[in-house]
This record gives C-alpha cells, sequence and structure tokens, in this order.
C-alpha cells in the first residue's frame, strides 16, 4: 500500500467515483457526496476490513489466511504512514460531504455512521480482535 | 490496440469488454449530458 | 536511480546498478488495470457462484461441503481470475534440449487457456531468451553429452539410495573433489537438487538462538531453510548494507528478545546474482561487515557460479576476493553447467558436519551418475583441464554477449534493472495486460521469452526476464534485439527517461 503511485491511484479513484456519480442527470449534489462517501468507505470497509487472506498464494505457512488486509498492511506495525494516509482519507471525505450536505441532519448521521464502519476497525486497539 | 493494453481490456473475453466499454460510453454520456444542463 | 559504486578500497571494479524507478503515470494506470481486473473477477466468481457460468477449477463435491474446505477459495482468486486469462505465455512444452535455439510444441485453447489441446505441429528454432544456460552447456551432443552416455551405459541411471548408506560413489567423491578445487576450498559437498541444498543444509548450521539476517529478495529455497531451522529471522532491503549493518549493530547491542542473551550465531545470508532484478550482490562490502561484526556467511552463488568472473568461479571471482573470506559457499549446476544439483562448500570441518548432520545425506537419494558426469566434465572445461579453451571463451562470449545486449536495450529506451555485468537482464513490461501481450507477440516473432507478474514482483514491477547464453551468436542476439524493438514500439514499452541518443 507504500508503493509508487498507489495513494495517488487511490485519491483519483475516488474523485472518478465521485464524478460518475455526479453525471448521472438526477442526483442533486448532496446526495451525490452522501453516496461518495458510503460507497467509498464500503468499498474500504470490504477490501480493508472483511476479506481475509490473500488472493494468491504466499510461501508463510498460511500464516495471513485469517487476517484481513489492514492486519496483514506493513507485517502488522501500527502508525506507519500508510496506515495514517488511510485512516485520515476517509476523515477529509467525511469533512467534505458534510460540508457539502450544508449539514442536513439525515445526511449527518449516514456519514457519520459511514464513517465509523471504517474508523473503528483501524483503531490498533482492535488489532487482530474479531 | 494501446487502448486495450491500458485498460487491461486486452486479458478479458470480448462480451467482458463488451461490458466495460458500455458502461464507460453510458457514464460518459451521462457526464455529457450533465455537464450541458449544468452549464 | 543509477547506483554506480566508487573505486572505493573494496571494489577492484566499477560496481554499477540500475533500477529506474516506475513512471508515476504507468504506475496508476497499472493500479488500474489490476484494480479493473479484479472487479471483473469478483463479476466472474458471482457468476460461478450462481451456476450462470461453468466453473472450470477443482472444488469439493457436494457431499464434501460440511468438512474443512480443501481448496482456499480467495486464495486461488489471482490464480483463476487473472493468471488463467495469460497462462499461455508460462509452461510452455519444448521438445528438444533448451540450448541456445529450441522447438516448442504448439498448443491452442479454446475456452480461454482452461484447457490445452496440441495441434500436433512443432515452431522450430525458437530463439531461446528464457532458459538458464549461461555457458550453452545445455546440449545433446559434443563432449559433455558423450561422457554422460558412457556413464549411463556403466553405472546406470538411478542410484535409489543415501549418501550414508549405499548410494555413495565414487562418481560423487571425485565430483566433489573436483567442486572444492574449483572453489578453491578445503572440502565440498554435492546433492541431487539445488532447492533441497539450501532448505535442507541451513536447518543444519543454525538452530534455536541463533539470528538470520537475511536479504528481502531472497530465494524461496533459502526463506524455507531459514524457517525450518527455527532460528530468528530478520530481513534487510535488497543489496542495501546501511539495512544490514543496522540490523547487526541491533542485534549484537540488544541480544535476544526478552532475555537479551548474546545470539549464538548470526548468520548472513545473501544470493550471488538475484535472478528476478538481474543485481549482483555487493560482497566486498558484505565480507567487510562479516568481519568487523564477527558474524557467519553463506552466499548462495545459484546464478553466479559459472557466469561471472574472469575465470567463472562466481562472484568471489568476480570482486577478486578470497573463498576463504566466506563461510559456507553453495551453489546449482542447473544453471551454467547444464545439469541439476546443488553443492555446499567450506572448511573441510563444515563439510564433515554436513555429512553427518545434513537431512539431505540421510534420507535423500544421492545425485544421478550421468548428472554428475555432465557436471565434472562441463566444470573441467571450464577450468581448462580438458585441454581446450572453450571453456574460457565460453566465459568471455557470455561477458561480451551481456553487455551488447544490456547497452542496445538501454539504447533503445526500455527500463532494465540490475548490474551491467549480470547476465539475467530484466525489461520492465508493468502494465498486467503487456505480461501476456509480450510472451504472445515475441512468439509470434519465433522468441521464447520469460514473463514474470505480481505476485512474484511487486505489483508495479512486471517484467520480462531475458537470460543471455555463451551460446547465443551475435546474429541471434541481434535478432531477439529487433524483434524486441519492434514489439516494445507495439506494445509501447519504451519508458525509459534515460533513453541514449543514438
Amino acid at each position: 500500500m507504500n508503493s509508487r503511485g498507489m495513494w495517488l491511484t487511490y485519491t483519483l479513484g475516488v474523485a472518478l467515483l465521485h464524478v460518475v456519480l455526479l453525471s448521472i442527470p438526477f442526483f442533486s449534489v448532496p446526495v451525490v457526496w452522501t453516496l461518495t462517501n458510503v460507497i467509498h468507505n464500503a468499498g474500504m470497509y470490504v477490501f480493508l476490513h472483511a476479506v481475509k487472506g490473500t488472493p494468491f498464494e504466499t510461501p508463510d505457512q498460511g500464516k495471513a489466511r485469517l487476517l484481513t488486509h489492514w492486519e496483514q498492511l506493513d507485517y502488522g506495525v501500527q502508525f506507519t504512514s500508510s496506515r495514517k494516509f488511510f485512516t485520515i482519507s476517509p476523515i477529509i471525505l467525511y469533512f467534505l460531504a458534510s460540508f457539502y450536505t450544508k449539514y442536513n441532519m439525515v445526511h449527518f448521521v449516514i456519514n457519520t455512521c459511514s464513517l465509523l464502519t471504517v474508523l473503528i476497525p483501524k483503531l490498533p486497539q482492535l488489532h487482530g480482535v474479531r | 490496440y494501446q487502448y486495450l493494453l491500458v485498460t487491461a481490456l486486452y486479458m478479458l473475453e470480448p462480451w467482458e469488454r463488451t461490458v466495460f466499454n458500455s458502461l464507460l460510453i453510458s457514464v460518459a454520456g451521462m457526464a455529457v449530458y450533465t455537464g450541458y444542463v449544468f452549464m | 536511480q543509477n547506483h554506480v559504486t566508487c573505486n572505493g578500497a573494496l571494489y577492484n571494479r566499477p560496481f554499477s546498478e540500475s533500477f529506474e524507478e516506475t513512471p508515476m503515470l504507468v504506475a496508476v494506470l497499472t493500479y488500474m488495470g489490476y484494480g479493473i481486473l479484479t472487479l471483473f473477477g469478483y463479476l466472474r466468481d458471482f457468476l460461478r457462484e450462481w451456476k450462470i457460468e461453468k466453473c472450470h477449477v477443482a472444488q469439493e463435491r457436494e457431499e464434501q461441503r460440511d468438512f474443512v474446505p480443501l481448496y482456499q477459495d480467495f486464495e486461488n482468486f489471482y490464480t483463476r481470475n487473472l493468471y488463467m486469462r495469460i497462462r499461455d505465455s508460462w509452461n510452455r512444452p519444448i521438445c528438444s534440449v533448451p540450448g541456445a535455439k529450441m522447438d516448442l510444441v504448439e498448443r491452442v485453447s479454446h475456452d480461454y487457456n482452461w484447457t490445452f489441446e496440441y495441434t500436433g505441429k512443432v515452431i522450430k528454432d525458437v530463439i531461446n531468451m528464457g532458459s538458464y544456460n549461461y555457458l550453452g552447456f545445455a546440449e545433446n551432443m559434443g563432449y559433455c553429452a558423450d561422457a554422460a552416455a558412457d556413464v549411463t551405459m556403466k553405472y546406470g541411471i538411478g542410484v535409489s539410495s543415501t549418501r550414508q548408506e549405499m548410494g555413495n560413489l565414487d562418481k560423487h567423491e571425485e565430483l566433489e573433489m573436483l567442486v572444492a578445487k574449483f572453489l578453491g576450498v578445503e572440502a565440498s559437498m554435492v546433492f541431487g537438487m539445488g532447492f533441497a541444498t539450501n532448505s535442507m543444509n541451513i536447518p543444519a548450521l543454525t538452530g534455536k538462538g541463533c539470528l538470520i539476517l537475511s536479504d528481502e529478495l531472497n530465494h524461496a529455497s533459502l526463506v524455507l531453510g531459514a524457517r525450518l531451522s527455527g532460528s530468528t529471522i530478520r530481513v534487510f532491503k535488497h543489496n542495501n548494507m546501511q539495512s544490514l549493518e543496522k540490523l547487526l549493530r541491533d542485534a549484537i547491542v540488544h541480544g535476544q528478545p526478552r532475555t537479551h542473551r548474546p545470539w549464538k550465531k548470526i548468520l548472513i545470508v545473501v544470493e550471488g546474482i538475484y535472478s528476478m532484478e538481474g543485481s549482483v550482490v555487493r560482497l566486498p562490502e558484505v565480507i567487510a561487515l562479516k568481519k568487523k561484526y564477527k558474524a557467519y556467511l553463506y552466499l548462495d552463488e545459484a546464478h553466479s557460479i559459472g557466469a561471472l568472473g574472469p575465470r567463472g568461479r562466481g562472484v568471489l571471482d568476480y570482486f577478486g576476493l578470497d573463498p576463504e573470506d566466506v563461510d559456507v559457499l553453495m551453489g546449482t549446476f542447473t544453471k551454467s553447467f547444464g545439469a541439476a544439483g546443488g553443492y555446499i562448500g567450506g572448511k573441510k570441518e563444515l563439510i564433515d558436519y554436513l555429512r553427518a548432520q545434513s537431512h539431505s545425506a540421510v534420507y535423500a537419494t544421492s545425485m544421478s551418475s550421468p548428472v554428475a558426469e555432465q557436471i565434472i566434465t562441463s566444470m573441467k572445461c571450464i577450468m581448462g583441464e580438458d585441454g581446450t579453451t572453450i571453456g574460457r571463451e565460453r566465459i568471455q562470449q557470455l561477458a561480451e554477449n551481456t553487455t551488447y545486449f544490456r547497452r542496445r536495450l538501454r539504447e533503445m529506451g526500455f527500463i532494465i534493472y540490475g548490474n551491467n555485468d549480470s547476465p539475467v537482464v530484466p525489461v520492465m513490461l508493468y502494465m498486467p495486460a503487456k505480461i501476456g501481450a509480450f510472451g504472445r507477440e515475441m512468439l509470434k516473432r519465433n522468441i521464447g521469452v520469460v514473463v514474470v507478474g505480481f505476485p512474484a514482483t511487486p505489483i508495479i514491477e512486471s517484467r520480462a526476464r531475458f537470460c543471455v547464453s555463451a551460446a547465443h551468436t551475435k546474429e541471434m542476439l541481434d535478432v531477439a534485439l529487433s524483434a524486441i524493438s519492434e514489439v516494445g514500439d507495439l506494445l509501447q514499452m519504451k519508458y525509459s527517461k534515460y533513453r541514449a541518443l543514438p
């Protein structure tokens, strides 16, 4: 996750998702921001915190098979730059979504719940907790 | 050919390419339409 | 970046390696390509799950569903959704000796590489840029082949017993004395399999309370051997001496974790040539560190023995170093001797200890005699003991071919990795689709190449790996280079910023 260009690609991917949603004619801007936030967090939750193991065979005799991608990141070392980046990015997206939805209550609740689903599993205290 | 290589469609089967290209064209069409309405 | 180490006190020759960075745009497009393939992979898995599409991969029968799953479903995700799509570029059946040219069995697939059929035709005289055949001893005629044939008639093929029992032949002892002489060490021991030479002997050398400092790109056999030994393993960055010294200092200052007892042994494990990177180990610096911190050094010369150095004695010869400085010398006979198997060389007491303690000596059937004879004959040829200069000429030829091939590729604008003198030449492809396309396009032009992608390489560093051979003539190399250039233009692979102006 810290190889060259990965963070840029991730940022461009989120921006592309937003543009695609924005180009759907019958969505308003607040709805688009909330959808961007929710879809992004759902994707991040599935790929980083739900799927376990590796999509290819590893020579570690199956040690990684029971760990999520987030737990395998940087061999489990906490507070690395990748972890910080992928913790901060949903928060930034949440601020943007809240701002563009003019802090409407319904959107706020949806966005906050969505943000928590990707923040809580990232806490170091929950490393390896099931 | 470059388009197929860069997007990795080269490795997909023809029907998968069709799915991808139609998705891409519809998104682009919507973007143009929305942009036009917005302008 | 070009890591050119000037002529410090340690090096007797300029040490020039280059690992040009992946262009940012190419990196982003590569991730995007893998992202698209992954999404379609999930789509295909969904269709298979709902029986909309026939599932070709192995899976449990209905009756077995309640047992622990035999097939880790997700672990084969890449195999069934990415590798399958381009696997016609791998495991191509050949029907000749893997020499400078070879004959491929033509095969076709009507179901997107799930199954193949032979067409019955043979693709003749394909220029072989993929096999490890550095000195061109992969031949089915000539001096070595005749000697191996004679020994086959005399000794038979199988040995069917271990070195510690009936499988200890005079041919093995003759070979071990020759290997010791070739390496310039006191004694040596040979094993029937290269991989096992590492994985079965490292556990005999270290155990609990020992520390193994391993390069991050070490071969799987070294990794397995280190793990089997039960030692503590710490990994340093590839060929990075600062990283190695830091680990050494920490190991000595802090000792073992928790008890802080000093380590019984510290073993540094490195390779001579890293076959995926094309890089050469910084051996003078490693030896200097080893002496400074009183550690042991295990040098795996699988690719460098026979291929490097003015006399073909490997990376020690290349840097003009003393074999005494390396505690355990390991190598294989696969790449430069047209044979199979591996050796361990070093002090006589070490070898005697391994003869008694090594897993291979106790359990594995020993090396087949014709293979041993092939090694003896080719090694004598390299040493010039057969009364000819064929060996020396081949070593010279390999060095020239390597320099020429690398220079031309750089002039064309390809990004190639590694050391200027390494006969392994990785040419960067990057995008996943270009891996399959390159293999296919080159075969259309009658060139056999090896391509490698994620997860065997970092995700943004897929590559084609060329192995230069002394058996390649300049005409063959020029044919290959012009085909590579043509395919490079077609696939837009000439990414290098440092393109040499013609």
